[in-house]
């Protein structure tokens, strides 16, 4: 375990963390895509099938469990607060990004196995599941300040993972080609997020130092 | 290097 994994699964846990605050104080589920949050609670039980035959540490057992469970619990939020009334911006058709991560999962898994082809399925899955949340993002222009951190930390956590694999590969001489390729493709779905999130957020922010 | 599959990540 190196500082880039802690860091990046600490900045995974504070993004669960600050969305579910933002979305319980303020008793409001405008800005938030339901079908990125579905497809997270995919992603973590089709990943994480593995806690019932494989133990690594405690660690990595109680951050699955939580994931698992907080991705229920949001989705279970935004329901409660979803206003039938509101017109939605939450339009991104979620169906070609499970069909595409099936697809990938087929191609590259390393075994044809029920559980292999979820796990590299989760994979790829999570490299695309943030992109009907940046659509909302889009479509609703102004953002809630929350919502714009949620993003980011969510971001920063894959986005760490891949100096995590550098270090790896340099002490552990190992590489996991599909764990890397669909993490570096989910950063650079990120790219664009981060860059106007530096200009908007950090700039705003050494703006108002004296 | 060998190709290993990451299970002990998150």
């Amino acid at each position: 375990m190196n500082i880039f994994r802690i860091l990046g699964d600490i900045s995974h846990l504070i993004s669960i963390l600050i969305l579910i605050h933002a979305v319980s104080t303020t008793k409001s589920a405008q800005g938030i895509s339901l079908k990125t949050q579905a497809a997270y609670v995919v992603v973590f039980v089709s990943r994480y099938l593995d806690l019932f035959f494989r133990y690594v540490s405690l660690y990595n057992t109680l951050m699955k469990l939580f994931f698992i469970v907080s991705s229920i619990y949001v989705v279970f939020l935004l329901n409660r607060y979803k206003k039938n009334s509101e017109k939605t911006n939450d339009i991104f058709p979620v169906w070609y990004l499970f069909g595409g991560a099936f697809v990938f999962a087929l191609i590259f898994n390393y075994e044809f196995s029920i559980v292999e082809i979820l796990w590299s399925f989760s994979l790829w899955l999570e490299s695309v599941a943030i992109i009907p949340q940046l659509v909302v993002l889009q479509r609703t222009g102004e953002a809630q300040l929350l919502t714009t951190h949620y993003i980011f930390a969510l971001g920063l956590y894959r986005a760490l993972y891949i100096p995590n694999w550098i270090y790896r590969y340099y002490t552990e001489g190992r590489m996991d080609k599909i764990a890397v390729i669909s993490g570096i493709l989910q950063t650079i779905v990120y790219s664009d997020f981060f860059y106007i999130y530096y200009k908007k957020v950090v700039k705003n922010l050494k703006f108002k130092l004296p | 290097f060998k190709v290993i599959p990451f299970k002990d990540e998150l």
